[in-house]
């Protein structure tokens, strides 16, 4: 409707937008989500 | 993974991860959609009884890795049953248990919510004895004018209307919240049956066979006058005094048009003091 | 279901809508790129693929929603602004339709300018930068309270239902209702229906003045307010009918 989106520079964009944002919520659980592990030390003490 | 936090509010907090095989073309899967909405339109009003939700991440690989941070509970009460005394839980314990569990569904229904599958191990029970309800992946936002599926709920705690694929409404959880009510007394399952039909019998076996315009007219299975057994609940549960017994039977009414709503429940006589 | 059809439900439902809210001036507070005409055409051609899908009433409006608290909070580039109403539209089918619409199919309706890989991680952001709160109330969620407290009959009811749940929609498609509460605009939407069809009943309930100042008191705001959202509505459906005449 408003002209052709760059798919390049969408994707990477995109992608760019969503790491920061899994970013700041590693940090803020100090938790590791893609690799399902915790990063020590911060706000939690966490146990398997 | 569970954790406790070390600065104020100093709470249990643990790790639900969920790999969900998706085919690239449907994205995030609706159930998980519309389970994290719900809860996150509830937690605005910070409901004891209803489980907390905190955190959500989500990461596509080939699949998608879904990670929920909830407020952690040290049990279920499937658990908490079957740890039970074989003298069985006080009438405190029980009308505490079945206060909070009432709260909890009248919030739900209060908020358009049908939980759908409510059963003890989706009930959860803190170390303090807070009931907190859980496990929503079924429950959606309830209007009356989209038709609901009938995958609902887990077999032993599923209500008649539902066994009988007619249309239902939010008192499929009261018919389950009955069954639990029952449980707490009995500390094993009141209707436990291995197929929808057997379920069906066990229930008018139970309660009784219903007046014959009670039963969905549009209804899979055909009314059979045979059904009727000759046991009735007080029989099945000796030990219930006349308040609890006319509570039980006020939740596992066959009719949902009849059965009493969550909030009428806690008005109700077993409840008083 | 008479559980769900009661006061207390409605008072919830009035206190939990503000959560859902657009901010009513992201054009001038947050988006560069995109003007309000815009927004109008792509909830035009949003408004047409649900029409044409047969979604539920509800998925249009809840898609706008969607769309409009997105960009309350991210500035977005304009030739983006199709992939959002697709993404928004994508969610709300989820939300609402018991088989939701699929991606393949969105994009087809793009005319193939967006990819389905887009989609998908459009929709993740999308539901983080509205964490994951995707059960809005709209405004249909408060049409059956009020029809159900009307002295009418049941096929009138149904006739009302459908010019009501018209003009919600409409609604949707026009800036000025952005950051209207849905239970003004479904108020709105019902007293315009009902005046619409020039309804009369025994008691005097349904006429004008009675009517707005009875709803006005059930989702608690000014009576005057409740009627110039009204007044906007019937002259928002002129407009449209005049344009589509001239169509």
């Amino acid at each position: 409707l408003f002209g052709m989106p760059n798919h390049e520079e969408l994707q990477r964009e995109l992608s760019e937008r969503l790491r920061e944002i899994e970013e700041a919520k590693s940090d803020k659980w100090n938790f590791d989500f893609a690799a399902h592990r915790p990063l020590p030390p911060g706000r939690y003490k966490w146990e398997p | 993974y569970k954790a406790r936090a070390i600065r104020e509010p100093q709470r249990l907090v643990a790790v639900k991860k969920l790999n969900i095989p998706v085919d690239s073309e449907s994205g995030i899967p609706a159930f998980m959609i519309r389970e994290v909405a719900l809860l996150k339109k509830i937690e605005f009003f910070n409901h004891p009884n209803i489980v907390k939700l905190l955190n959500v991440s989500a990461t596509w690989k080939k699949t998608l890795d879904l990670t929920l941070v909830f407020e952690y509970v040290d049990q279920d009460l499937s658990t908490f049953l079957a740890k039970a005394p074989q003298t069985g839980l006080s009438r405190e314990m029980i009308k505490n248990l079945m206060v909070q569990l009432l709260q909890g569904l009248d919030f739900l229904h209060v908020n358009m919510l049908v939980h759908r599958d409510l059963k003890p191990a989706n009930v959860l029970i803190s170390g303090q004895g807070r009931v907190k309800i859980a496990d929503f992946g079924l429950a959606r936002i309830y209007t009356s004018r989209i038709a609901l599926t009938p995958c609902v709920v887990t077999l032993w705690y599923r209500a008649p209307e539902v066994l009988l694929h007619s249309s239902y409404t939010s008192s499929v959880d009261m018919w389950s919240a009955g069954c639990i009510f029952a449980e707490f007394f009995l500390l094993r399952p009141l209707f436990c049956c291995l197929s929808e039909v057997q379920q069906l019998q066990k229930i008018i076996e139970v309660i009784g066979l219903p007046p014959e315009e009670d039963w969905p007219a549009e209804s899979a299975v055909a009314y059979s006058p045979n059904w009727a057994g000759d046991r009735t609940l007080s029989q099945m549960l000796p030990n219930l005094d006349l308040e609890e017994n006319e509570l039980l039977l006020k939740l596992l009414t066959f009719n949902p048009l009849k059965r009493i709503p969550a909030s009428k429940a806690l008005e109700h006589p077993f409840f008083k003091g | 279901d008479a559980n769900l059809l009661n006061d207390r439900v409605l008072q919830t439902m009035l206190k939990a809508e503000d959560n859902y809210l657009p901010s009513a001036n992201y054009f001038k507070c947050v988006q560069k790129d995109i003007v309000p005409y815009m927004r109008r055409i792509v909830a035009t051609w949003m408004l047409e693929v649900c029409e044409e899908q047969k979604c539920e009433e509800e998925v249009f409006p809840l898609a706008m929603n969607y769309l409009d608290r997105f960009l309350s909070v991210e500035p977005t580039k304009k030739s983006r602004l199709q992939l959002l109403g697709a993404t928004c539209m994508f969610l709300a089918s989820k939300m609402k339709e018991t088989i939701p619409l699929t991606a393949e199919k969105l994009c087809i309706y793009t005319d193939n300018s967006i990819r389905p890989s887009e989609l998908l991680q459009m929709e993740l952001l999308t539901l983080n930068k509205l964490k994951w709160d995707l059960a809005s109330v709209t405004p249909h969620d408060f049409i059956e309270h009020f029809l159900s407290k009307l002295p009418i009959h049941q096929e009138t009811k149904q006739i009302l239902r459908k010019h009501a749940q018209t003009f919600v929609a409409l609604c949707a498609t026009d800036v000025k209702f952005i950051a209207s509460p849905p239970s003004m605009v479904a108020a709105g939407s019902v007293a315009a229906a009902v005046q619409g069809l020039h309804l009369k009943s025994t008691d005097s309930i349904l006429s004008s003045q009675n009517l707005t100042d009875f709803l006005s008191q059930v989702i608690k705001s000014d009576p005057d307010c409740l009627r110039a959202c009204q007044e906007q509505i019937e002259s928002l459906l002129e407009s449209s009918l005049r344009q589509a005449q001239q169509q």
